[in-house]
């Protein structure tokens, strides 16, 4: 059961740090386990130091600091033990446009090996995605699927804005 | 092995039957604020067999059935189908496809409800689900479905939470 | 205490109906005292139904709703008891493009009575504003304020990405 | 009435001294993620007094004291200042600006520090910071700040907690 742990934690410790390495342009992070001699005794601390700064405890990082440490904590765990189908759910909503933009891109890679349905608000990563479904509800209670649309007429027919963000 | 089309039937705000194909490869879903995206999100997990209801921000299961809307009655039951293309065998199930399928139906007497679960049809248990699906390392409680706001949980979790997820895995 | 109490709360309570209605476009949404007999002994509710929608549980509201619903009860408790000065950080961050004009439209209207700083990613958000300042890094981990930028500049040397959501 | 300057020096990722002027009205503040726009909201949070330290992300006070960055030295203190325009005479100070500044230090033995509050230049208490605000009804603890994340926890913090916001008003 230890070494099954100790195994796992491993593998999925050594794909953490390259993919944060690769989102952040640079930054390391790590997993540890606090009580090596019994792992099930303690709990998984994680440590990660952006680009161009010092090492600061998790709860010091920004929100998209945050954003960028949770992804690579799960696009790890997919690398490790790859799965054939993801859902994400709103997964960019504190990144910046860049980091959004670089999450999407990392998705389109993966989605390769993989089917993934992300779910988002944001133009800069549906513009990556190779397909889009549109969900609308008028005004009686009831959702719609529209298939294959394309980005313009999300941004017009079912974000309704003109010249949305 | 993909999710080749999803089927809802009365489930949340989908009233009646919707067929929803996806494609291999990166689908981006959008929408409107309250529109239904996360119940699409719901619907996948429904079937899957979260070990709680509040993963599907449901008080209790018939929370989850079509209430009709703004003017309509609400519906009976509801079902959701995930048909995964198994042409690659990875599923123990000797057909190209594979149809999961979850009902839940209220009771006559309105207070309670019943939950069935079927594959391809025929009646099956949430233990042949979880079965099935561990051969395509498919779990509800893994990181296969990643909730709307659950981003912020994995950092501001305890220590000892994070490494549950490990064990999962182990 | 009690009288103070419940003063407060008709107060709040009409601005918040109104305002609710107005960023919804017609839904209904009201503030509930548990024990009307002693409000110190229970709690304060809160009631909302998006338009074309039935009553729900206010857990089942989606994300962008729930973001309408917290933003209409801090706007009604800053209409019954104006202050000088706010500071709202990524409060758009569920909100679709439609709904965080909406909110960014009214911070405007507000911005006449009382000042309003903003934090936000959401280039829908940052063109209503008046004024615009930027926050950037280099790789010391240093932070640098960047005064009067205009939008094209944010979009550019700010945020870093050309085609930026 | 409105927060004419804002003057940081060496609190958080702020090195040395920076002042940053605003306009009244509505002005939006953006950039990078982790460039330090949040840590301008806890640069006003720290004067007008917090009742916890948690509420500007730091375990202590000195936490906030800039670290020096990738290569630089710890500094030993950090100070910030809010210069409210007072020309309506809403506080109670007789001056046309009125400036509140609040000075953490750390103590020679690097362990414990020190907590200093002023009124235009003159040493004063964050009792007085209160008094005077309260004039302007701005308080650490009302609405007057929406930290980042705070806009979910309005709808999912319970009943108490929602009441006891119109105590605080009350
Ligand atoms: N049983 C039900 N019957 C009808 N409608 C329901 C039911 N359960 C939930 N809903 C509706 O579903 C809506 C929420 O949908 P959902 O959370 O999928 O929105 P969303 O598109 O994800 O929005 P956001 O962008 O804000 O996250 C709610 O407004 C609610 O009224
Ligand atoms: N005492 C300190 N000394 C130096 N840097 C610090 C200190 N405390 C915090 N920081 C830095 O401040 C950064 C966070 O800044 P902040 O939260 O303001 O970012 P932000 O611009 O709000 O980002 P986001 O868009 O992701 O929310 C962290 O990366 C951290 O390294
Ligand atoms: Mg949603
Ligand atoms: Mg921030």
């Amino acid at each position: 059961k230890k070494t099954g742990l100790l195994k796992v934690f491993d593998g999925i410790n050594e794909k953490f740090k390259d993919v944060y390495a690769d989102l952040s342009d640079g930054g390391e992070a790590e997993l540890l386990i606090e009580n090596m001699t019994d792992p099930f005794q303690g709990g998984l601390q994680i440590k990660a130091r952006p680009k161009g700064k010092k090492v600061h405890r998790l709860e010091a990082l920004s929100g998209g600091e945050k954003g960028l440490v949770s992804m690579s904590f799960i696009f790890a765990i997919q690398r490790y033990q790859p799965s054939p189908f993801y859902v994400l759910d709103e997964v960019d909503q504190n990144l910046d446009a860049l980091n959004a933009r670089n999450i999407a891109q990392m998705i389109k890679r993966n989605s390769e090996r993989a089917q993934f349905l992300q779910i988002s608000l944001r133009e800069v990563t549906l513009k990556e995605a190779s397909n889009l479904v549109g969900v609308t509800m008028q005004n009686d209670g009831i959702s719609k699927v529209i298939m294959k649309v394309d980005l313009g007429t999300v941004k017009k027919d079912i974000m309704d804005i003109k010249d949305a963000d | 092995m993909y999710l080749k089309q999803l089927e809802v039937e009365n489930f949340k705000s989908f009233k009646g039957k919707l067929s929803i194909p996806f494609m291999d490869g990166f689908t981006a879903i959008t929408g409107p604020n309250g529109s239904g995206k996360s119940n699409v999100s719901d619907a996948v997990l429904f079937v899957l067999g979260p070990r709680s209801s509040k993963a599907i921000r449901a008080g209790k299961l018939t929370d989850l059935i079509f209430n009709g809307g703004k003017t309509g009655k609400p519906a009976s039951f509801c079902k959701v189908s995930l048909i995964f293309d198994n042409s690659e065998n990875i599923l123990p199930i000797s057909t190209n496809e594979v149809k999961l399928t979850r009902l839940v139906k209220r009771s006559k007497n309105q207070i309670g409800y019943s939950s069935n679960f079927y594959v391809n049809g025929k009646k099956s248990t949430l233990g042949d689900f979880d079965n099935i699906l561990s051969h395509a390392r498919i779990s509800s409680d893994g990181y296969n479905i990643v909730q709307q706001g659950d981003i912020t949980n994995i950092v501001s979790m305890g220590g000892v939470e994070r490494r549950q997820i490990l064990d999962e895995i182990a």
